[in-house]
């Protein structure tokens, strides 16, 4: 940010700190500002993610620099400032994922399997969404329609991947000798398999355990 | 099977194979991986007792007889390649941590990326030969991420060039490291360096612990076992007193930082270089993250469409809960996550191998990007997928609580990767310095 703000170009994953950097020195009327986001289109999302980004870095610079001209040295202002650089870190994560995870899409050739995972894209990019939705109303990315559109996006995205969902579990191809699970059995057969591991248990060697001739036997001619 | 599932899967409108092979990075990589995965589960002594019934010390056992079971079979399977052995082990072992996995992740690696090549030629074929069982001790009782902090140190002796390395306080005795308890014979210690009366920051050392023949600790050497933990129960995290332990000069792991007989301390290009190894596994953990979460949602979704309950009309059957809109708002969004997560963890894999490849080559431009983003993605994603897997374990009911479901297991030994290797906070605070910088 610093760097950016010199007006220096920054490179990999930050790049977009310079841009946003050489975005606010030209001049722009708030009313010519753009609508930023097409909530179904999964590259005005990153745009979005990168902006709220954008903004969350900034914000944590803005309140590391008021920290410092409050407090007595550097490293107590950085603790002061550390809730907002961690939401700024968080921000830039979550961006880089969107990024990563919709250029992926455009790896992929097979029509269906680009639909599926289409949505899938879409449906994590409109969940972060709706969890963070202060963050990109405070930033002025999404209005409060917006918000609202998304989470009804997200419910139709629920109904559409439903038909997929275990196709979507079956392709990370896990084998049950991996899963270890009982409940995630390829087959299904979930409940003989329950009842058959629950036999396996150690307290179930012997009819009685010993802790009742014990303990318990003793106990009853006590009382 | 089951006939929801079957019906599940005849309705699906993509060929799950096409997507795997996507996710495996194409066809081929797929069949190779499956090779190795049948190699593994048709292998008669793959078949072991369930761990869930046995004692920990019983575990620990099993688990030091399947690593040394694993490795023979890997010899005589002729398993070389880093990414068929990751693949091998990771089938070899399914859920469980193994007895040697530091030996593998962080001890090799730290002595191929902080070796000179006369060190390389000295301790990397002991190393894989198992004569040498390594472990890699950097944290300490009081201290962790914090690595300035750390007390353990390492004074230089040039009477007779040796280090001599002491715990002096109690907050300093070494405390976490895998393997450290009673498998290990040698270790890496990070330790404050001194030489001509100057600390020179942290470094790492080749401590020998235990003796090679018999196994007994060496001489100022206290080690043992931490005891039980949250999960890991068959890992032996250990830990290490050190008490005027003298080791010679060449024990300095000397690729970049150096000292003469003398004692003169030769700087490294960058004082990053010393935490590589850790870098090297936050890049990793961020594919761990996808797999880990994929797997809880394989089992949570299966389930769900197994599993009928209440009623969503009156007076019919029970549905699938895979139809109630709260169960697949749990899950979904989790399962888009494990989607984006592996893209992310292959991306954090290639881009490590590309920034340390420049670094090998001598530059070190891409350093900073990369310890941020590591760093960054590892706290990241390991958040996620811990509060993921959690949510997975809600979503199957009363069952998921039960150890058969594996979905206890899974979170147990996935939800340590939020503290190990940098504490998220202080990950997510590193990658703020580096965002306010650039």
């Amino acid at each position: 940010y610093t760097q950016a703000s010199a007006g220096e170009q920054v490179g990999g994953t930050v790049s977009y700190l310079s841009e946003m950097s050489q975005r606010r020195l030209q001049p722009q009327q708030v009313s010519s500002r753009p609508t930023v986001v097409n909530i179904s289109d999964l590259s005005s999302l990153v745009e979005a993610y990168k902006l709220r980004a954008a903004k969350l870095v900034e914000m944590a610079a803005r309140s590391l620099q008021g920290e410092l001209q409050r407090r007595k040295s550097k490293e107590e202002a950085w603790n002061g400032a550390a809730i907002d650089l961690v939401r700024a870190s968080d921000a830039h994560c979550h961006y880089v994922v969107v990024k990563l995870f919709t250029a992926k899409l455009g790896e992929v050739g097979d029509t269906a399997v680009h639909s599926v995972l289409g949505s899938l894209a879409l449906l994590y990019a409109l969940h972060g969404i709706t969890v963070h939705s202060g963050d990109f109303l405070q930033a002025g990315l999404l209005s409060v329609p917006q918000v609202a559109q998304a989470s009804q996006q997200v419910k139709e995205l629920l109904a559409q991947i439903r038909v997929n969902a275990v196709a979507l579990a079956d392709a990370f191809d896990y084998r049950d000798e991996m899963l270890n699970s009982v409940l995630g059995r390829y087959d299904g057969n979930v409940y003989e398999n329950m009842f058959e591991w629950a036999k396996k248990s150690p307290l179930n060697s012997e009819q009685v355990h010993e802790s009742y001739h014990k303990y318990l036997k003793p106990l009853h001619s006590k009382l | 099977m089951n006939p929801d599932l079957r019906k599940e899967r005849d309705n699906a409108t993509f060929k799950t194979d096409l997507l795997t092979y996507i996710l495996d990075g194409g066809a081929e990589k797929t069949q190779r991986r499956r090779e190795i995965e049948s190699l593994v589960i048709s292998d008669p002594d793959f078949q072991h007792v369930d761990l869930n019934f046995l004692s920990r010390s019983e575990r620990y056992a099993a688990a030091v007889k399947r690593s040394a079971q694993m490795i023979v079979k890997m010899r005589e399977h002729g398993i070389s390649d880093p990414e068929e052995i990751y693949c091998y082990k990771r089938i070899w072992n399914g859920r469980e941590h193994e007895a040697l996995g530091l030996h593998y992740a962080m001890f090799l690696p730290t002595l191929q990326k902080l070796g000179d090549p006369a060190q390389q030629e000295k301790w990397i074929p002991p190393a894989k030969t198992f004569k040498v069982l390594g472990t890699y001790a950097q944290t300490e009782l009081g201290h962790g991420t914090h690595i300035r902090a750390l007390e353990t140190t390492a004074t230089y002796d040039p009477s007779t060039q040796e280090f001599v390395l002491n715990s002096p306080t109690v907050s300093s005795i070494k405390w976490w490291p895998g393997g450290l308890g009673k498998t290990s014979n040698h270790a890496i210690v990070l330790a404050q360096l001194y030489t001509q009366g100057h600390c020179h920051g942290l470094h790492a050392f080749i401590v020998p612990i235990r003796n090679m023949s018999t196994h007994e600790p060496l001489p100022g050497v206290v080690v043992g076992d931490i005891g039980p933990k949250f999960g890991f129960d068959e890992v032996d995290n250990g830990y290490l007193k050190l008490d005027n332990v003298r080791i010679p000069r060449e024990n300095m792991l000397m690729k970049y930082a150096k000292v003469e007989p003398d004692g003169t301390y030769v700087k490294p290009p960058s004082d990053k270089l010393t935490y590589g190894t850790m870098v090297f596994i936050r890049s990793m953990i961020v594919g761990e993250s996808a797999r880990a979460l994929a797997k809880a949602c394989t089992i949570a979704i299966r389930y769900s469409a197994v599993r009928r309950q209440s009623e969503l009309r009156p007076g019919e059957p029970e549905p699938q809960i895979l139809d109630y809109q709260t169960q697949q708002y749990k899950l979904f969004p989790l399962l888009a996550t494990a989607y984006a997560f592996h893209f992310v963890g292959q991306y954090m894999s290639q881009t490590y191998h590309r920034i340390t490849g420049d670094i090998d080559q001598g530059d070190f431009s891409q350093l900073p990007e990369l310890h941020a983003l590591s760093a960054g993605l590892k706290a990241f994603t390991t958040w996620a997928a811990s509060a993921g897997i959690e949510v997975c374990r809600m979503a199957c009911g009363g069952h998921g609580y039960s150890r058969c479901s594996s979905l206890p297991d899974i979170y147990v030994t996935f939800t340590p990767t939020c503290t190990y290797e940098g504490e998220n906070t202080v990950m997510m605070l590193q990658t703020a310095r580096y965002l306010v910088k650039s």
